[in-house]
């Protein structure tokens, strides 16, 4: 059988709420090492790779890898249903065709459970070599979600630019241009502020806004998001979930023709 | 004009 246990419970919440709308269905992979789940999106443009490790729940038990297929928008209904400050325990029987969620308000006094039926989804499982990034942007997560909603005012495309002077977001539509700089700033009191850019090369991409939009819906889950740029590359934009894993989106760049 | 590239021009089904 397979049970989790989270005191956290907002933080699944969060999970769901950063992935239904990318993501119709998925499998989600259960082993030794913990909650996982990769999944691409209906028109194979961005991919999402989430990991909960094992060690971040209150209690684990995985006695076999098992994988359940899941509806994503589904599993948000159930998940919207938990109070903020709840308990989750997630449990699935061996051999069964439905997963369990239990909330459990802090003081006891409210237990709710909801049995979501499994899916059968042939879902392409892709291989994602570790790489060495022309540049590393580390920023605050609400000043990223704030620039590419800013910026799909204007128009459908960023290019991300990372040069000495810092990473330049800049986009260009009907009624115009707009260009946003972001400069390296470690000198603020919380480091949860800090702009930091590692840069090897200089790179610079274009991404369709439509999805940088998405991904900032993880913008709850951390307060710093890191964004890695090659050249040859699909971008990832990373949101570190406290203690336990990551939410990673992959998204292919658009090219000139 | 500008092409959209798809996530599996990079990434391997493994």
């Amino acid at each position: 059988m397979f049970e989790l246990r989270l005191e956290q419970g907002s933080l699944l919440k969060k999970v769901m709420e950063a992935i239904k709308d990318l993501v119709n269905d998925a499998n989600f992979d259960c082993s030794a090492t913990g909650f996982s789940m990769q999944a691409m999106d209906s028109s194979h443009v961005a991919l999402v790779a989430l990991l909960l490790r094992s060690e971040g729940f209150e209690h684990y038990r995985c006695d076999r890898n098992i994988s359940m297929g899941i509806n994503l928008a589904n599993m948000a209904k159930i998940l919207k249903c938990a109070g903020n400050d709840d308990i989750v325990t997630v449990k699935a029987d061996d051999g069964t065709d439905s997963v369990t969620f239990m909330f459990e308000s802090p003081t006891q006094d409210k237990i709710s459970d909801f049995e979501l039926k499994l899916m059968d989804i042939d879902s392409e499982h892709l291989g994602i070599p570790e790489a060495e990034y022309d540049a590393i942007v580390r920023m605050p997560s609400a000043e990223f979600a704030r620039i590419c909603k800013d910026l799909s005012s204007i128009g459908d495309t960023v290019v991300i630019s990372v040069t000495k002077e810092g990473v330049k977001f800049s986009t260009r539509g009907d009624i115009g241009t707009a260009n946003i700089v972001c400069r390296q700033n470690t000198s603020v009191d919380k480091p949860e502020e800090a702009t930091i850019i590692e840069m090897k090369e200089m790179v610079s991409l274009t991404f369709a806004l439509r999805y940088m939009n998405s991904f900032a819906k993880a913008t709850p889950l951390a307060s710093q998001v890191t964004i890695s740029l090659s050249s040859d590359l699909p971008v990832v934009v990373e949101y570190k979930i406290a203690e336990m894993g990551y939410i990673r989106f992959y998204l292919a760049p658009k090219i000139e023709e | 004009r500008s092409v959209q590239l798809s996530i599996k021009e990079f990434y391997r089904s493994s």
